[in-house]
């Protein structure tokens, strides 16, 4: 059946326990794009010879794998947006330089969103405080 | 970590598109026939050697498949009400909702009976008003159960819960373990 | 922005013509 690879980097996810980062499944990634690519080639083959020879019965097969097509791209979607949620909570918890260890379970775009993530919440905080900057990733806890 | 919130699952008949449980809810696998010839996808029926699927072929199809292919007009698969919707078991759930496994019966209960809705059955008021009573009676073991466990051992009290039940535990939980970090004065 | 960039260079420029766009807007649950 179709994006089964898919459906396992959710899983993974799912496995982590709660707010850890695993490694970047690369090649996860990559084998659904190719599952994409093949998806997507054969509906182009098919839409032609429906629309060359009036083959309306291949509507069926167009709708299923297309069906497929949008299911594979919400879970590379899902899986990357979850995994951006956890490293974004990184940085409040762990401040602005992340442990080596957790580096190395992110891939070079992931790195570079967390960069400009802490440079968007820098900006946001130096604003704070009428100008003169509140750093609100601290004393996260209320005055007794 | 405490800041790390993923994306929620939908409540109703809906499905949040980047929530890992709405996606994992949505690959539960429902009994469906094929009402037309899928040509050129004979290969994903493990038993056949055909190079179309045949109408008439029953499949079990994953939620996210039958949604898609649903179409209110034209009958390209019709799916089954699983066992746990149907009367039978609607019945054993208004005598007591308590006694049910939803853990074994599920996991997705309460949000695979919403999505099951989408299908245009003729029970769907009868399987609708069953999900509500079904919940209403449980919840009220579910929350004095979390308010009332802390620091201890919750495996029991879960095990039979569903997904929606077990988050909703949960909540409970975290609500019961702020108040009394709180009134340890570790909260400041 | 910096989530579009991001998805966009990971994943949806490698994807099908048709499929390269996500609406973030339903990251937002209702």
């Amino acid at each position: 059946m179709f994006c089964e690879k898919a459906i396992e980097l959710i899983r993974e996810l799912k496995r982590a326990a709660d707010g850890q980062l695993p490694a970047f499944n690369e090649d996860g990634i990559r084998q659904v794009f190719e599952e994409m690519k093949a998806l997507y080639e054969q509906n182009q083959m098919d839409v032609n010879v429906a629309k060359s020879d009036g083959r309306s019965d291949l509507i069926p097969t167009i709708k299923f794998r297309h069906c497929c097509l949008l299911r594979n791209q919400r879970c590379i979607a899902a899986y990357l947006y979850d995994r951006l949620l956890r490293i974004r909570a990184l940085r409040w918890e762990y401040g602005s330089v992340l442990p080596t260890a957790i580096r190395f379970h992110m891939c070079a775009e992931e790195l570079e969103w967390f960069n400009q993530y802490k440079k968007s919440l820098a900006t946001y905080m130096r604003s704070l405080g009428g100008g003169g900057g509140l750093d609100i990733t601290q004393d996260m806890k209320p005055p007794k | 970590s405490q800041e790390y919130s993923p994306v929620a699952a939908a409540v109703g008949m809906d499905e949040n598109f980047l929530s890992l449980d709405d996606i994992l809810m949505s690959q539960e696998k429902l009994t469906s026939r094929v009402e037309t010839v899928f040509p050129r996808l004979g290969f994903l029926e493990k038993s056949s050697d055909e190079t179309d699927i045949a109408v008439g072929t029953k499949l079990e199809m994953p939620l996210w498949l039958v949604k898609g292919l649903h179409d209110g007009k034209r009958r390209i698969v019709s799916v089954e009400l699983p066992k746990i919707y149907r009367e039978g078991w609607r019945t054993v759930f208004s005598a007591d909702p308590n006694v049910v496994d939803l853990q074994k019966l599920g996991p997705y209960y309460y949000s695979l009976g919403l999505q099951m809705l989408h299908f245009d059955s003729p029970e769907n008021l009868e399987i609708a008003q069953t999900l509500v009573q079904t919940y209403v009676g449980r919840f009220r073991r579910i929350m004095d159960s979390s308010q009332n466990a802390y620091n201890e051992d919750v495996s029991a009290l879960v095990e039979k819960l569903d997904v929606l039940e077990r988050s909703l535990f949960g909540a409970g939980q975290a609500g019961l373990n702020g108040f009394q970090c709180w009134e340890k004065g570790h909260a400041s | 922005a910096n989530t579009e960039t991001f998805l966009k260079n990971v994943a949806l420029k490698s994807m099908p013509p048709n499929l390269q766009t996500v609406d973030l807007g339903k990251s937002v649950p209702k």
